[in-house]
């Protein structure tokens, strides 16, 4: 990727991460749709041999040879044995019967985990600047489990087995299947043998958002991972007959519109369907688009297919117009034609003027790649939010990362809108999603890996969640660009990563797998649904022991009330208790609780004791969180922070609290 | 409908597999093969699960839930890419 190292502050790493070894030695596995082997990302120049232990393989198949791989990509597997029994055989005239992504985005997750340095990158310019995945020196390994038709448990369960046994470090699963308990979640159950053998595994956190229960992957022994934005954009503006500009975004790089403003159409009146302002295909009228701009609707079909549909009628150009379900979220896209996204306050202006002028004129001005772009990161509309609709007790998402208009790597098969009509062929490509977040968080976990081998993957998850950061430098909240409004934990979690932090986080919250089963035990597993999950058909919650949720060691806090009935005045107690781990030097942590105004007032929070003192490395100290809130009525959330300082570091850890 | 095949996840109980067999897969091949002699495999699995994939009617799966060893038969879900 570009801009993201330097976002994420990558560049001052360097002395916090071993300059020879380790981070050599670690390997990401990657299940998604393949790699293009051949995209300068996967070169392997300065790469020493495979580490010994590597018990990984480079399958051969359809355009695929077992030279494919080399010292930087140093696994590639397919599994199709779900997909075809359910699908039927692989297309191999459409997809590659092999490791080879035929798609696009198993080469930008992985190579935006864990490529290596490319100098002078881009998309058709924009973007342009040295690209590097999160953990440049870690090695890869792909999976491929995504085909044309889906990604099929039955496979997914199959890499994610190969993948531990190859000797994976991280395990990057940018994918998801709606909300099941865990123990029916392939994903969950895969993930929780991984932990085990001391893999972690990021998941993306889906892209559902802005609405409420929406997450993906929140089992907790998973890192989920919500999206932000970049300090960069790539603004395109639309200038109306009437002088008036308004802001977009593009990533069109192509013969320019004429100078002279065009005539200037609604789509909806320029079709003969009644969803005629959607730019479905065939559903505009040529000879009333042709040589004009035409205003399309989002939503229903792809961004991208909308300006091939304008461009097949004739169109000069297009404006993509948000609605109100995307509010003022500017997704970017290499459009086919002269095209434009605009937010859903501007395409408001944009229509009052279109029906108020009996002739009206646009032209759109592209401008490039402009960064340092403020307030910057914000949570992403798309992002799915929390609360956790699986187990209300764990916060989710656990942080955010950047995933809007991310560059990284794209296979040779198809181009940037991936529309089989775009015959441009990239090396890289811009998009979005959680699932360019997750890979993010997967190399930075590499990364800690790298630096601090012995840590479990709890250890390396809590070094990432209370190191990041909820306020921009000035103070103020982190945005969600769905509302305008500040963001909370439901849709950033802990906040947003902070790679350079997370590598000395001073205390860790850690947690071995009899937590995790604990953790089972508390939320009622049967012992034929923890067998499932953990593969200990012989475990069983005891019955001398009171197990509950609130013990768990988790790197953040969700308390839910519930009210009394018929009871204004009645006061509610919830106690969590926490363990941390010092991983810094020695000295004196005090803690400072911050609640929102609002409902996260009404919460009295007590920690006893207010300050721990650490006299060695590895040393752990317990504390106590006293939740106290007045009734509220069912529905009201709040929000707040506790942090542990011990004057350089701050382990902080969000508080979420809910009313039912 | 109950004649429609589609997969599940067979999640077994590795400590309860009988003596008379030395390898699990050959008693999760017998599992299978007790309740279908047309019950297609896919894949085996020990590392992340105790168990397999199979193609099985719903009757199938049904009887196969009630086979010793066996602890979940988990229909196959379809993830999507993010």
């Amino acid at each position: 990727t570009t801009r993201t190292p330097e976002f994420l502050g990558l560049d001052k790493t360097e002395g916090l991460v071993p300059a020879s070894g380790t981070e050599t030695d670690v390997v990401v596995g990657v299940l998604d749709t393949g790699v293009w082997p051949e995209r300068s990302s996967f070169n392997d120049a300065g790469f020493g041999p495979v580490p010994a232990g590597w018990k990984g393989a480079c399958e051969q198949g359809t355009n695929f040879s077992t030279a494919a791989c080399n010292r930087k990509l140093i696994g590639a597997r397919f599994f199709c044995k779900g997909y075809e029994a359910s699908m039927g055989p692989v297309d191999e005239t459409k997809e590659s019967r092999s490791p080879r992504d035929d798609d696009g985005h198993g080469t930008h997750t992985s190579s935006t985990a864990a490529g290596s340095a490319v100098p002078s990158a881009s998309l058709l310019g924009y973007a342009a600047g040295n690209a590097r995945g999160m953990a440049v020196r870690a090695r890869l390994a792909v999976y491929k489990v995504c085909w044309g038709g889906g990604c099929f448990s039955s496979d997914i369960l199959a890499a994610m087995e190969r993948a531990v046994d190859d000797g994976c470090h991280v395990l990057s699963l940018s994918l998801g299947g709606g909300m099941s308990d865990y123990y029916r979640d392939s994903v969950a159950i895969g993930a929780f043998t991984a932990m085990e053998k001391g893999v972690l595994v990021s998941c993306s956190a889906g892209n559902a958002g802005p609405s409420s229960n929406t997450l993906s992957n929140v089992a907790p022994w998973i890192t989920t991972v919500g999206a932000g934005t970049l300090d960069r954009d790539f603004p395109a503006y639309v200038s109306l007959g009437n002088r008036k500009n308004y802001s977009g975004v593009s990533l069109y790089s192509g013969k320019p519109l004429p100078d002279s403003p065009l005539p200037f159409v609604y789509a909806g009146n320029v079709s003969n369907s009644t969803n005629g302002n959607l730019c479905m295909p065939g559903t505009l009228i040529p000879s009333l688009v042709a040589g004009k701009l035409v205003l399309c609707d989002r939503g229903i079909n792809a961004r991208v297919q909308k300006g091939y549909v304008v461009r097949e009628a004739g169109g000069a150009g297009m404006i993509l117009a948000n609605t109100a379900a995307n509010g003022e979220e500017l997704v970017a896209d290499a459009h086919l034609l002269p095209a434009t996204g605009v937010g859903e306050k501007a395409a408001s202006s944009i229509r009052s003027y279109m029906q108020s002028d009996p002739n009206p004129t646009a032209t759109i001005v592209f401008s490039g790649t402009k960064v340092n772009i403020q307030p910057s990161p914000v949570v992403a509309a798309f992002s799915s939010r929390g609360p956790n609709s699986i187990t209300p007790e764990i916060l989710k998402p656990d942080l955010i990362a950047p995933g809007v208009n991310i560059l990284a790597g794209w296979t040779g098969a198809v181009g940037p809108t991936g529309l089989t009509v775009d015959p441009r062929r990239v090396e890289f490509n811009i998009i979005s999603g959680t699932s360019m977040s997750c890979p993010h968080v997967s190399g930075l976990a590499a990364l800690l890996k790298g630096a601090h081998p012995d840590w479990s993957p709890a250890a390396i998850k809590s070094a990432l969640m209370t190191t990041a950061y909820d306020v921009y430098s000035g103070g103020d909240g982190i945005l969600d660009i769905a509302t305008g409004k500040p963001a909370s934990p439901f849709d950033y979690g802990a906040g947003h990563v902070d790679p350079p932090r997370a590598l000395d986080p001073g205390l860790v919250y850690d947690l071995t797998v009899e937590d995790y089963l604990d953790f089972l035990c508390a939320l009622n597993y049967t012992a034929l649904q923890i067998a499932s999950l953990s593969k200990r058909s012989d475990f069983k919650c005891s019955g001398e022991r009171t197990y509950a949720v609130s013990g768990f060691n988790y790197p953040s806090f969700s308390v839910a009330f519930t009210t009394a009935s018929g009871s204004s005045t009645a006061t509610t107690t919830v106690t969590h208790v926490r363990t941390v781990t010092n991983v810094g030097p020695v000295g004196t942590y005090k803690v400072s609780v911050m609640t929102s105004e609002g409902d996260g007032g009404a919460v009295k929070v007590v920690v006893d004791p207010s300050e721990l003192d650490f006299k060695t490395v590895g040393e752990k100290r317990s504390y106590k969180v006293t939740f106290t809130a007045g009734s509220m009525p069912s529905g009201s959330v709040g929000f707040g922070r506790l942090e542990w300082t011990d004057g350089k570091h701050v382990v902080a850890s969000p508080m979420a609290f809910t009313w039912t | 409908t109950n004649m429609i095949k589609k997969t599940y996840i067979i999640h077994m109980a590795k400590s309860q597999m009988p003596n008379t067999f030395v390898e699990h897969q050959h008693w999760y091949e017998a599992s299978l093969t007790s309740i279908s002699s047309s019950a297609e495999m896919l894949y085996t699995y020990d590392t992340v699960i105790h168990g397999f994939s199979a193609r099985l009617s719903p009757a199938e799966a049904k009887a196969l839930e009630e086979t010793p060893g066996v602890l979940a038969v988990l229909p196959e879900t379809r993830y999507e890419l993010h």
